[in-house]
């Protein structure tokens, strides 16, 4: 219905406006209904500023900033209708340890209202671990579980 | 309700049963290139009823069990179980805690399972209806898919945005 | 031939010239994200002729052109040199350093040099040809392109190896 | 010319092959033409096998895989027909330690035939630069270049 989708956009948009922020420590950010007389079929635009820097499309940001900015809004449409369980294979892969940071509080905010798997290579995101598995092919080609110890040698 | 667990069995690179058990919070899985990790993302989409093999990396559903290695055979079959803790009931089955299993046989026969009991995938579907468990383009971020939407057009961006609505 | 340096002014995040001197072996550039690295590849890649805006990351060449920043204005031109020892005469012209300077203005103007004389693209595609440099397939690997070649159609890849050859 | 394709091809699947198994540490790999009756139209197929794995479809290999294989291609090609410059932004990004090693000593065999420009977040990459810059933006949105001590604190 048309009241429902006008309700959670300007939910999702409002959490990204400010996550964004967070983020990014600054700047400026929007979701955009491409047609608002058209709010059952129009699309949605992305705009994004980091702090600083001049509106430009979104295609020029760089890949860190990419990952970022997706990540926030994945974060919003998430926080308006969190899904019990959330899975993030390798999000981090593109963000420096700066970003990372910040991407590891973000997560830890939303912790209460779901459960995440988070896949990661990045000794600071493991750090945000509650639980750790690792899986290893001790025999090439089949994968077993191992407990990890983070402080111990084993940390692949 | 909340995930326990998931349990692996013949499913891609995971020929011996395999189990993870989740709690409340983060869980991190790490390791090395090809160690399976991904695999495990695959396995809870395609327990949750994924019909595309090429969303999980395949060409065609065949590809989801053990096809052996230098020092195993191929497995005959694949299956994934996930374990719900339904203490809240907020999926609408008057049991603790409820399974959802998938096989997939070599012959290409295949079943899905709810508490043991056969079910279609309709009823998966139905059970969690509502609930936000699933594979919707926003609860699962596949590796390399981080800026999905950002690379979106901007219609393929509202269809994920009216899931959430 | 090897290359010198390449120097940067007024193109996308570079208000202020900035060079980078390269030498033997590997080059490594570090940085924060955001901070202007694959902006370095995109310069090279305009300098030696890139047609399109969309493999540089914009929508038209005047999104190569310095925007603005908090404490910056606009900048009116963007500016890339590439400074070529020729001492080994490889590229066909008596000199002992070759530059290869592209220019782009806010009123769409543009221009390219050989060694400050104005050159067309013709006159730079044909000075690189057949020493490999370039902006070919195989010689630049953007971000996130790595496995570009594994994801390619075969008739793609096909191209890629017709260059080689 | 139909002679020159076929020595290229040769040349470039010959190295793919050796390479490959230098940067896995065995398995095999190859590249095929799809028809050998059409050599100068058919298009060209990539098969690989990780060491003690079956050899399946190139799209099941994880992330790390399928960039370790590209990497074997790519400077196969490059090997026939070496290109005096070379740039990488970010190829190891999906690289564990281990990888990036052999990623990083593959590097160095073929710096003798090429300058490459490589950009990467990774300390075990950053190790092979013959020289190393950095670049950061003091002024927000405005790019300056910095020299890096690896041993000091502006490794960023
Ligand atoms: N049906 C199958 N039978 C046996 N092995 C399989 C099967 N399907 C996939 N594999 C293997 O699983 C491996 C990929 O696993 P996965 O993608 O989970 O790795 P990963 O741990 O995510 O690694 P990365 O860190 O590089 O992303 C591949 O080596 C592939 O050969
Ligand atoms: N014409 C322009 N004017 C001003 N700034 C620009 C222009 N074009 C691009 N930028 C800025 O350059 C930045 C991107 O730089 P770049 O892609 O080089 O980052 P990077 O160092 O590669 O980061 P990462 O490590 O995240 O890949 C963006 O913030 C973008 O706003
Ligand atoms: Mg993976
Ligand atoms: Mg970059």
């Amino acid at each position: 219905s048309r009241e429902r989708f006008q309700t959670t956009f300007t939910q999702i948009r409002d959490h990204f406006r400010a996550l964004f922020r967070k983020l990014f420590g600054g700047g400026r950010a929007d979701i955009v209904l491409e047609d608002p007389e058209d709010i059952l079929e129009c699309g949605i635009e992305i705009l994004a500023q980091p702090p600083g820097k001049e509106l430009q499309s979104i295609s020029l940001m760089s890949g860190g900033e990419k990952s970022m900015t997706a990540i926030a809004l994945l974060m919003s449409i998430f926080s308006c209708r969190p899904a019990p369980f959330a899975i993030m294979d390798e999000v981090d892969a593109a963000l420096d340890e700066a970003n990372n940071d910040r991407f590891n509080r973000i997560v830890q905010e939303f912790v209460a209202m779901s459960q995440f798997l988070v896949i990661t290579h990045s000794k600071w995101t493991m750090g945000i671990g509650d639980r750790l598995y690792g899986i290893t092919m001790q025999e090439p080609g089949v994968s077993t579980r191992v407990s990890v110890e983070l402080t111990g040698a084993n940390v692949a | 309700m909340f995930l326990k667990r998931i349990t692996i069995c013949g499913f891609k690179s995971f020929p011996d049963k395999v189990d993870f058990e989740f709690g409340p919070g983060v869980t991190c899985i790490v390791g090395p290139n090809g160690c399976g990790k991904s695999n495990l993302v695959d396995a809870f989409k395609w327990v949750l009823g994924e019909q595309s093999a090429r969303s999980l990396r395949g060409h065609q559903m065949g590809d989801m069990i053990f096809a052996g290695s230098a020092t195993r055979r191929a497995s005959s079959v694949a299956q994934v179980d996930l374990v719900f803790d339904n203490a809240d009931r907020s999926l609408s089955l008057d049991f603790d805690e409820i399974t959802v299993t998938r096989k997939l046989y070599r012959s290409g026969e295949s079943e899905y399972q709810i508490n043991q009991d056969v079910a279609r995938l309709r009823d998966i579907k139905e059970l969690f209806m509502d609930t936000g468990v699933g594979i919707d383009a926003y609860s699962v971020v596949e590796q390399g898919r981080v800026d999905g939407l950002l690379q979106s057009s901007p219609t393929e961006r509202r269809l994920i945005f009216e899931e959430a609505a």
